[in-house]
């Protein structure tokens, strides 16, 4: 279920099916979610943990896990 | 520990950005 969910967000943000997210496509999210520029920008650094620019599914996954269950340990 | 508070923060961010993402889909029909 969870795998479900993550596939279906990282669908809304990869509106062209490429694959990956890119910086653009999170800040077309903006207006659509009630989070600011600089706040998706924050969140795709986050996301984008080898830094290049690419969210591929495996980052957007990890990265939706450890909200799930991170943030629940600490 | 300047670099703790930033990944809070960032926790914070994402935090917020995936509950959008979760009311945003129960929200819709």
């Amino acid at each position: 279920a969870l795998l479900e969910k993550t596939q279906e967000f990282f669908q809304i943000c990869d509106i062209e099916d490429k694959g990956f997210i890119t910086r653009r496509d999170m800040q077309r999210l903006h207006g659509e979610l009630p989070l600011s520029a600089e706040e998706l920008e924050n969140v795709f650094d986050t996301l984008d943990a080898d830094g290049n620019g690419y969210l591929t599914f495996e980052e957007f996954s990890s990265g939706f896990s450890e909200f799930m269950f991170g943030s629940e340990v600490s | 520990d300047p670099n703790m508070k930033g990944a809070a923060a960032n926790e914070g961010v994402l935090a917020n950005f995936f509950n959008s993402l979760l009311s945003k889909k129960t929200g819709s029909p």
